[in-house]
């Protein structure tokens, strides 16, 4: 994909340094035993546990991935990291389109000097 | 305008709430503006039924017929607003309280508290942005919610997201300036986001999302309500 010159940064090619280390010192399942307990979790059967797990770890590479890309923000482990891209929009967000009828009334312009 | 706004500060936000597994964000961005709006008007902040609007609000979007606020499964606040319109307001969240499922409706035109002046939408320029959101409360917003998975706290500016898939909706309650970014040492401004996903997500349920382009499309669905006053009803 091309990333458009509206869609950067000047400060694009500045990016963070993060510890090579990290990844061999905590490890998925540590993490995921952490996440059980923080958010309650338990799963009926030892399928759907293992399964959860694989997503949990395709959760925490796509978190590394949004730290890189969101440097200034701090991504990783939330009560989310047990479902996938489509559970989570499907369970949680549900904003449908906008299409702005032409009657549709406009705020007027706000003076923002002063 | 102010350099630094928010409307917790001043008494127009509600407790952060949790929408469950139900894609009922938009009627949590509708009953917080709504707040919001009844406070500016009468002084008194009171928590709306989100639920009201899950089982009641059945509005359908003015160009789309077959797009319509369906509980769980989705809805628009202005949709949301013209329900309240027409329905005469909201009831209090005490008196209709949240489920998290889709159910029958239940509303009681008796003990409507917050009502519908009007409502409008609010143009793509930032500062008519933050001068909506200081004159009128908070404003709700659509926003691409691809990076609040993962979310946990910090001024979230990804360098690419993009502005056309907007599929949450939440609550801009204020502004601030001093969103020091390391990376980039300076300050970088931001936009205060309440959300609906209970206190334990975010920093305390809010989101915080750079200002400046359009990040994720936070300036493309903006709206803003005026409710109405006490001697008005």
């Amino acid at each position: 994909s091309t990333v458009a010159p509206k869609e950067t940064d000047d400060d694009l090619l500045i990016r963070q340094v993060v510890s090579a280390g990290d990844d061999q010192l905590l490890s998925a399942e540590h993490h995921f035993s952490s996440f059980k307990a923080r958010f309650g979790k338990a799963y009926e059967t030892e399928e759907e546990h293992d399964y959860r797990f694989e997503v949990f770890k395709a959760n925490l590479r796509r978190a590394k991935t949004h730290q890189k890309l969101d440097p200034n923000a701090v991504h990783g482990v939330t009560k989310f990291s047990d479902l996938t891209p489509g559970e989570f929009r499907k369970k949680f967000l549900g904003l449908k389109r906008l299409r702005l009828p032409a009657d549709t009334q406009k705020a007027p312009i706000l003076p923002t000097n002063d | 305008l102010p350099a630094d706004f928010d409307w917790r500060d001043h008494g127009a936000v509600t407790l952060v709430k949790d929408q469950g597994s139900c894609g009922s964000c938009w009627s949590f961005s509708t009953t917080g503006a709504l707040e919001g709006a009844h406070f500016l008007a009468t002084g008194e902040l009171v928590s709306l039924s989100e639920q009201q609007l899950v089982d009641c609000d059945h509005q359908c979007d003015p160009e789309e017929k077959n797009s319509c606020d369906a509980g769980c499964n989705g809805g628009l606040m202005t949709n949301a607003y013209e329900y309240a319109l027409k329905a005469g307001g909201l009831q209090r969240e005490v008196d209709y309280p949240y489920t998290g499922k889709d159910g029958t409706c239940k509303f009681d035109k008796t003990k409507v508290v917050a009502s519908v002046a009007n409502f409008s939408v609010v143009s793509l320029d930032e500062d008519q942005i933050a001068a909506n959101l200081v004159k009128n409360g908070p404003l709700s917003i659509g926003i691409n919610a691809v990076f609040m998975q993962t979310y946990i706290g910090g001024v979230s500016c990804p360098y690419i997201c993009s502005k056309h898939m907007l599929d949450h909706g939440v609550l801009l309650v204020g502004y601030g300036t001093a969103g020091y970014a390391p990376i980039r040492f300076k300050d970088k401004p931001y936009w205060i986001i309440k959300n609906s996903w209970g206190e334990n997500w975010g920093e305390q349920g809010y989101y915080k999302i750079c200002r400046g382009r359009n990040v994720c499309g936070v300036d493309s669905m903006v709206s803003t309500v005026a409710a109405l006053h006490m001697e008005d009803k």
